[in-house]
Formats: structure tokens, C-alpha cells, sequence
């Protein structure tokens, strides 16, 4: 889901 | 990934081992806010909603289990069992945190990155990890000194962020379209928190003094 931010850090 | 927040990453689990060690050890939780336990387990709870939809990483989905796991331990140790629970000052442990919750969580509903369930509650769980800590340092203040380990716990904590704003710097500089203002202010409004008491931490370590924060 590319739309979203995908958050990479903890 | 960059060995500052690998760093970061590894301070942080410390502080929590340091903490579930002295718990299990002592079998006391003397000098420990509960309901500063109880919100981290909350901000992990909410921020790591995409445990089962996004896959980062092993090491990330490996680590997030570990932070609810073990702050809901902290919590659960806290609360149920027989010998820890008697030891917790609540008569001590008075922050009223459900409103700092609340403000949170206002504040993420009119800040976020996009007005979706989990964009709101990884917002809340930002706001809410910075100030988590306030009833920790005001039963610190109440019970005037603190015992060596809790002081590492926090100490530990606030490398965990110092270490994440050094990694949103060098993120800044080595990737082009890097930015993530919400984390980034509120880690520096968290790390300034934590300041003040290493302030009083680096006294007492330099007088060679117990340490006494100003009631």
C-alpha cells in the first residue's frame, strides 16, 4: 500500500 | 538502517531489559511509575497497529514483538503479581495521566500525516512516547532520590533518543525526500525532558553525591 507512509523505524 | 538508530534500537531494549531485570530480581518495584509502564505499553500498542499488514523487516517485526511483549510484562508484573504489586507506591504515583492520554490524543486527531486510523493512532503513540515519561520524573521528585538502576533506566531512555534524533539528521542529509516532522519534534520536546534530569544525574555523578532532584 504505497499510498500510506510505511514506517520504517520502530 | 543506520548504526545510529541500530544504536538507538539497542539502548532503548536495554533500558527495558534493565528494568524487567530489576523487577524479576528484587521482586520490588519500588521507585518505578506504573502508570509511566502503562503508557508505553500503550504507545506501542498503537504504533505498531501495522505489526500484521506492513513487512519492514525481520529485525522490525522481531523488535516490535519484543517492546509490547515486554512492557506489557512490565505492567502485568506490576499489577498481578503477589510480591512486586506490594511494593508499588501508589499513594506516590499520582500523575494524572489519562488527561496527558486524552491531549494526545486530541493533539493527533488535529496532527497527522493523513487522517486515517492508523496514521492517527501512530501520531498519538508519538505525542504520547514523549510525555510517557512525566510520571516516571515526578515520582522521582516525590521520593526525592533516586536508586542507581532506575537512573540507568533513564539515562538509557535518553540515549534511545538522543540517538534517534542523531539517525533523523543523518537520514536528512543522506537521503533526498526524508522528512518526519511529527517523530522529529516530538523527540526533541522528549529528549528535552529527559535534559533536566540528567542535569541533576551529572551533578550527583560529579559531586559524588546521592542524588537528590529538587522536590
Amino acid at each position: 500500500s504505497k499510498n500510506r507512509s510505511v514506517k520504517d523505524e520502530l | 538502517m543506520n548504526i545510529f538508530r541500530f544504536a538507538g534500537d539497542m539502548t532503548h531494549l536495554i533500558s527495558i531489559l534493565i528494568l524487567l531485570l530489576k523487577i524479576y530480581a528484587t521482586k520490588s518495584c519500588a521507585g518505578i511509575s506504573l502508570k509511566t509502564q502503562e503508557l508505553y505499553a500503550l504507545v506501542f500498542l498503537t504504533r505498531y497497529l501495522d505489526l500484521f499488514t506492513d513487512y519492514v523487516s525481520l529485525y522490525n517485526t522481531v523488535m516490535k514483538i519484543v517492546f509490547i511483549a515486554s512492557s506489557l510484562a512490565i505492567v502485568w508484573c506490576m499489577r498481578r503479581h503477589p510480591l512486586v504489586r506490594r511494593s508499588y507506591d501508589k499513594d506516590l504515583d499520582t500523575f494524572r495521566h489519562q488527561y496527558v492520554v486524552l491531549a494526545c490524543f486530541v493533539l493527533a486527531l488535529l496532527l497527522n500525516e493523513k487522517f486515517t486510523i492508523q496514521e492517527v493512532f501512530w501520531a498519538f503513540s508519538i505525542y504520547l512516547e514523549a510525555v510517557a515519561i512525566l510520571p516516571q520524573l515526578v515520582l522521582l521528585q516525590r521520593s526525592g532520590n533516586v536508586d542507581n538502576l532506575t537512573g540507568q533506566y533513564v539515562l538509557f531512555l535518553g540515549a534511545y533518543r538522543g540517538l534517534y534524533i542523531i539517525n533523523w539528521i543523518y537520514r536528512y542529509f543522506t537521503e533526498d525526500h526524508f522528512t518526519r516532522w511529527i517523530a522529529c519534534v516530538s523527540g526533541l520536546v522528549q529528549t528535552g525532558l529527559y535534559a533536566d534530569f540528567f542535569y541533576y544525574y551529572y551533578l550527583s555523578w560529579k559531586t559524588n553525591t546521592k542524588l537528590k532532584l529538587p522536590a
